[in-house]
């Protein structure tokens, strides 16, 4: 079997540098441009058409698993926890998924959950103010997992049908910090045993290879249902959620686009993987 | 760790002699998924890898007892040495002495300010530090300065309805008129393919002609680092950087990329979230680091 003229050796690396260089990860990057090598040789397709499978190989992986898209319908307020490393994005998320189910014409309402970080309650309150959203707070210092209870509350009584849970930024690495946030997902669990029905981890999509040890940390702690890839619209591509998807099954639900209220979209695999080859 | 993997690719060189091309090569491919997987740029890990290989060849270095370790002791003082550079400091003299800290969003930039107006205190005692809060875009961005400033003993500037070449500006006139001295600057956090954005930035540092303007880059940035360093650099012009959320366990390889592309020293380091958490910058424990 003769090799085509553009498949040597240099090719096949330069697919793999190109996917390392938008974080995908080398044990990732080597696995995948294996598995397009195999499948080229197979095929016999020549150096254009090898785009086309790392494309299909790449939109395989992103692609929703059997089962994944259940939409039960739990009573409402849906409670929606953010979670995530400092500066990620998670305030901002917040308030940009608040607006998105305001759009929609859901009655949203916002819990400040960070009660330790300098002007984290100013700043969501401000967001909270533009949407013409209500708010639950306390003071600083104040228990997160009381205020998440308090707010559960709230909403339920004032028939919300999304309860928005923003959580200060923690390194997965303060053990405390994760217990933390472990007593805020109980205390949701007390007041309603399906709560928290949604928590998203916030990413930032320059983030390196950390992205994925941020993800099982945050994982085992309180559980993931989605990430929200922020900040999409710099450079950095975020191929890492490839490997959060891939070795931990948590799918992309949202990417944070700009600094908006509006610059939230639904994560769109063909779009992503489109960026990612480009 | 890395020191095994090297035991393993030469514990059939019985240390007399000169390593061969065959476990060299292992040894190099060891070397650059180490650095890959702790984020140093793609480009900058090849050119590593080639050099070190020339030095090894060229040096018949392995001709020792513990191959393996020589090997990793060629590394990482070869690192440190590029991590190492002869003007790490942050010039703190001036009347006043303007330090502007730029950034993508949610770097540390807010935080480590207040941090650095503490860090100057103690470095000089005697002098009165200001902070500005030229960032008129983020929610609360002066309240957070403000507070921040409040832990570290610090006044802060802040003008709600101005542009921020306006604040500045005022600032650094209020300052001199007060003996305040560094006056360091807070900006927005911005991407560095903002037209508008960089612009901004290019302009406050013409009109103040700050001591330092420092690049705040999150320790766990993959390989865009290398794009944000060399666009900060060339469109600002930046003096060093700061390195932050180093209590974390990223690896750190965006150090090297930024020191890579731009031949700028990293100069201190965040380590937590608290306003005493700010550190010179260590080069070895990031090679150690980076190292795995
Ligand atoms: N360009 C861009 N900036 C974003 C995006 N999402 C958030 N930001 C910015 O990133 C910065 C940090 O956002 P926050 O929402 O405060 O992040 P956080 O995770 O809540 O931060 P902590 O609470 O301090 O951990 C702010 O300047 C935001 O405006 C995005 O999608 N694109
Ligand atoms: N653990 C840790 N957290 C840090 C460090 N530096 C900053 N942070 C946290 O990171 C988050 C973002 O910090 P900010 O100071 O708001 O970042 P910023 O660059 O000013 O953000 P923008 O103004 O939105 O661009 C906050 O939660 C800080 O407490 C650090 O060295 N270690
Ligand atoms: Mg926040
Ligand atoms: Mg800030």
């Amino acid at each position: 079997f003769k090799k085509g003229p553009g498949l040597s050796p240099e090719f096949w690396e330069g697919w793999e540098a190109a996917l390392i260089e938008v974080d995908v990860g080398v044990r990732q990057a080597v696995e995948l441009t294996e598995r397009v090598k195999a499948r080229a040789e197979e095929e016999r397709v020549d150096a254009t058409a090898v785009s086309e499978l790392f494309r299909a190989e790449l939109l395989k992986m992103l692609q929703p698993l059997p089962g994944e898209e259940t939409s039960e319908t739990p009573v409402p307020p849906i409670v929606t926890m953010i979670v995530g490393v400092n500066g990620s994005g998670k305030t901002t998320a917040a308030a940009k998924l608040a607006r998105y189910r305001q759009k929609r014409g859901e009655k949203v309402i916002l819990a400040a959950c960070d009660t330790f970080r300098a002007a984290a309650i100013e700043q969501l309150g401000i967001w909270a103010e533009r949407l013409g959203v209500e708010m639950v707070s306390q003071k600083y210092g104040a228990d997160a997992a009381a205020v998440a209870f308090d707010a559960y509350s709230a909403a339920r009584s004032r028939g919300a049908d999304r309860l928005i849970i923003d959580t200060a930024g923690r390194l997965h690495t303060r053990s405390n910090l994760m217990e933390e946030l472990k007593k805020i997902a109980r205390a949701l669990g007390k007041t309603e045993p399906s709560a928290p029905h949604e928590v998203l981890l916030s990413l930032d999509a320059v983030v390196g290879q950390n992205g994925l040890l941020q993800a099982r940390s945050f994982l085992e702690a309180v559980g993931l249902t989605g990430v929200i890839l922020n900040k999409l619209d710099g450079t950095a591509r975020g191929g890492i959620v490839l490997a959060v998807r891939e070795e931990l099954g948590i799918p992309v639900r949202f990417v944070g686009i700009g600094e908006g209220s509006d610059d939230l979209a639904e994560f769109d695999p063909a779009a992503f993987v489109d960026a990612l080859l480009n | 760790n890395l020191t095994k993997k090297f035991q393993e690719v030469f514990k059939n060189v019985r240390g007399m002699g000169k390593l061969t091309e065959k476990n060299l090569s292992r040894a190099l491919r060891e070397v650059n998924l180490a650095l890959l997987e702790a984020d140093v740029n793609y480009r900058v890990v090849k050119k590593i890898v080639e050099e070190t290989k020339e030095q090894a060849l060229g040096r018949k270095v392995l001709a020792s007892v513990n191959p393996g370790q020589q090997f990793v002791r060629l590394i990482h003082d070869r690192l440190v040495e590029t991590m190492t550079h002869p003007d790490a400091g942050v010039k703190l003299d001036g009347s006043p002495a303007v330090i502007i800290l730029a950034g993508l969003q949610g770097s540390g930039k807010t935080t480590t300010a207040a941090k650095l107006a503490g860090w100057a205190r103690r470095q000089r005692p005697d002098c009165r530090p200001l902070l500005v809060a030229a960032d008129v875009r983020r929610p609360a961005a002066a309240g957070q300065l403000k507070t921040m400033g409040e832990k570290a003993g610090v006044e802060t500037y802040a003008d709600g309805g101005n542009s921020p070449l306006t604040i500045v500006t005022d600032a650094v006139n209020y300052a001199r008129s007060k003996d305040f001295n560094p006056v360091i600057v807070d900006t927005a956090g911005r991407l560095h393919i903002d037209p508008e954005l960089m612009e901004e930035l290019k302009s406050l540092k013409s009109s103040l002609n700050p001591r330092e303007v420092l690049l705040v880059l999150d320790a766990m940035t993959g390989q865009d680092a290398v794009r944000t360093a060399v666009e900060f650099d060339r469109r600002v012009g930046i003096d060093g950087a700061i390195l932050t959320k180093l209590d974390g366990d990223a690896r750190g390889g965006a150090a090297l990329s930024f020191r890579a592309v731009t031949g700028k020293p990293v100069k201190l380091a965040g380590v937590g979230e608290r306003i005493d958490d700010l550190q010179v910058f260590d080069p070895a424990r990031i090679v150690s680091r980076i190292l795995g």
